[in-house]
C-alpha cells in the first residue's frame, strides 16, 4: 500500500487538509447520518376521525441514515452494535450492519368512541419516537 | 412467513374495525386485553393480510350522546397537552377513563310532585368494553343540568340503589344495596355535577359485574332547605339521565404508566452503564467517552 500511495502522490501532490477534525470527521460520522426525522399524519387519512375524537394530528416521527462503523456512546449503542460491524465487515456479509432505529418513546392519549357509543380517554405508550439508536 | 406476509401496498375496500376473531392468530393479542384497545385492532387490520380492505375503519358504531362527548372533549384537554402527550403534572394512577351512558329502554319517569320524587330513573349500564387489566379507581354519575331557573344554589337528596337480577323471581328484581345522600352544590350556570358512587359500584365492578341496574331518584331543591320548605320551590331539573364514568387503571404494556416514565428515566438505554467493554482497545472505544457522551 506505500507503493500506491507514491504512485498517488506523484500524481495529485496532496493539499494538506484545511481542518484535521473535519477531515477525520467524514470516517466517524457518515453524511447521511442516523437521526430523527420530523412525520405528521392525520387520522382522516386514514379515515379514522370518525372514531378517533382526539388528537386530529398525530406526529408518530421516524429514525433515518447511517448507522456509522465505530459507532460507540454517542448512539447509545450497546458493544453488540460494534460487535455486528466487525462481524458484517471482516466474517459475514449477509449479517445485517446495525440499523438506525428509536431508542426513545413518548406516550399519545387518545380519545375514541367504541363500537357501543361509550366513549374512552386511553394513554397509550411508545406511541411518538423521541431519540434514534443504532442496533 | 414473516418476510411473505408484508402488509399489501394497495388497499381497497372497507376496512371493518374488527371483532378480535377475525384477525390472523399471529396478530392476536393475549385473550381479554385487546377487546379495549380501540386503537389496535384497526392497526393491526391494516397491516395484516386481511387489509385488502379500505383503511376506513367503517365498524358500525352507534353514536355517542353529544352532552358526553362535549364533557370528555374537556377532560381530553384537561389531561391532554394540543399534540396529544399526556401532561406531566396529573397526580393520580389512572390512565384510562370511560364514560358510558345508559341503554336508553330502561329509563322511565314518572314525576309525583306531591312526593318530591321529581325525577326517578332506571338505569342499565353494560360495560362490555372494560378490559380484565383496566382495574377501578373510582367511579362517578355525571349529570348535566338544563336549569330553566337561573339560581345561584340547589341542595339535592338523592337516593340509589343497586337492582339484582334475582332470577328466582322473574317478576322485578330485588334491591341489592341501596345508599341516600344530600348535597348542596352552587351552580353558577354549571353544566355537569359529578356524584362520587365509587364506594357503592366498587362491590359490583370488581366482581367484573358486565350489566349495572341503578334506580336513582334525584329531588332537588332550590336554595338551602333549612331556610326555607316550601314545595314550590322544587325545582323542574330537567335532568338529563346520568352518565357513568369509571376511571381505570390499565395495567398492560399498551398503556402508559406514569410511575414507570420515572423509574424508566433513570436506567435509559441512552446512557448504558459503563461497562467495561472486553473490545475497549479493539473497537477504539476507550476514554473518548466524554465528549461523545456529551455529543449523545
Amino acid at each position: 500500500s506505500r507503493h500506491r500511495r507514491e504512485e498517488n502522490l506523484k500524481e495529485a501532490p496532496a493539499t494538506p487538509p484545511r481542518n484535521l477534525s473535519e477531515y477525520f470527521k467524514q470516517f466517524l460520522f457518515p453524511q447521511n447520518e442516523c437521526e430523527l426525522h420530523s412525520f405528521r399524519l392525520s387520522f382522516s387519512q386514514l379515515k379514522w376521525d370518525k372514531w378517533i375524537i382526539a388528537p386530529h394530528r398525530y406526529s408518530p416521527q421516524y429514525c433515518k441514515g447511517d448507522c456509522p462503523r465505530v459507532v460507540g456512546h454517542r448512539y447509545g449503542s450497546p458493544v453488540h452494535t460494534m460487535v455486528q460491524n466487525i462481524i458484517y465487515e471482516k466474517l459475514d456479509s449477509s449479517v445485517p450492519k446495525p440499523s438506525c432505529v428509536p431508542a426513545e418513546y413518548s406516550p399519545l392519549s387518545v380519545l375514541t368512541i367504541e363500537p357501543d357509543g361509550s366513549i374512552v380517554y386511553k394513554e397509550y405508550e411508545d406511541m411518538i419516537a423521541t431519540k434514534c439508536t443504532c442496533r | 412467513r414473516s418476510r411473505d406476509r408484508a402488509a399489501s401496498d394497495k388497499v381497497s375496500g372497507l376496512l371493518v374495525a374488527p371483532e378480535v376473531s377475525e384477525l390472523h392468530p399471529l396478530l392476536l393479542l393475549p385473550k381479554g386485553v385487546s377487546r379495549g384497545y380501540a386503537l389496535l385492532p384497526p392497526l393491526l387490520k391494516v397491516l395484516s393480510d386481511q387489509g385488502r380492505q379500505s383503511w376506513e375503519s367503517g365498524a358500525p358504531r352507534l353514536r355517542p350522546d353529544s352532552r358526553a362527548l362535549r364533557y370528555m372533549k374537556r377532560l381530553y384537554k384537561m389531561y391532554a397537552t394540543k399534540e396529544g402527550i399526556p401532561k406531566a403534572h396529573k397526580s393520580h394512577l389512572y390512565n384510562t377513563v370511560r364514560l358510558f351512558t345508559p341503554c336508553s329502554e330502561c329509563q322511565h319517569r314518572h314525576r309525583d310532585l306531591s312526593k318530591g320524587d321529581l325525577h326517578s330513573v332506571d338505569l342499565l349500564f353494560n360495560l362490555d368494553r372494560v378490559t380484565a387489566l383496566e382495574h377501578l379507581l373510582k367511579s362517578v354519575l355525571l349529570y348535566s343540568f338544563d336549569t330553566s331557573v337561573p339560581t345561584s344554589s340547589f341542595t339535592c337528596t338523592c337516593h340509589l340503589s343497586v337492582k339484582e337480577h334475582d332470577f328466582s323471581s322473574q317478576v322485578c328484581p330485588s334491591v341489592s344495596h341501596s345508599v341516600a345522600f344530600s348535597l348542596h352544590f352552587e351552580v353558577r350556570k354549571r353544566k355537569w355535577v359529578e356524584i362520587d358512587v365509587t364506594s357503592f359500584l366498587q362491590p359490583l365492578i370488581a366482581t367484573n359485574r358486565r350489566n349495572i341496574h341503578m334506580a336513582v331518584n334525584f329531588t332537588c331543591l332550590m336554595g338551602n332547605p333549612q331556610h326555607n320548605t316550601k314545595q314550590d320551590n322544587l325545582i323542574d331539573m330537567a335532568l338529563v339521565p346520568p352518565s357513568l364514568l369509571l376511571y381505570l387503571n390499565d395495567t398492560s404494556e399498551q398503556a402508559y404508566h406514569r410511575w414507570n416514565s420515572l423509574r424508566h428515566r433513570r436506567k435509559s438505554p441512552l446512557r448504558p452503564k459503563r461497562r467495561n467493554s472486553p473490545f475497549a482497545d479493539v473497537t477504539g472505544d476507550k476514554g473518548r467517552e466524554n465528549t461523545q457522551g456529551k455529543r449523545a
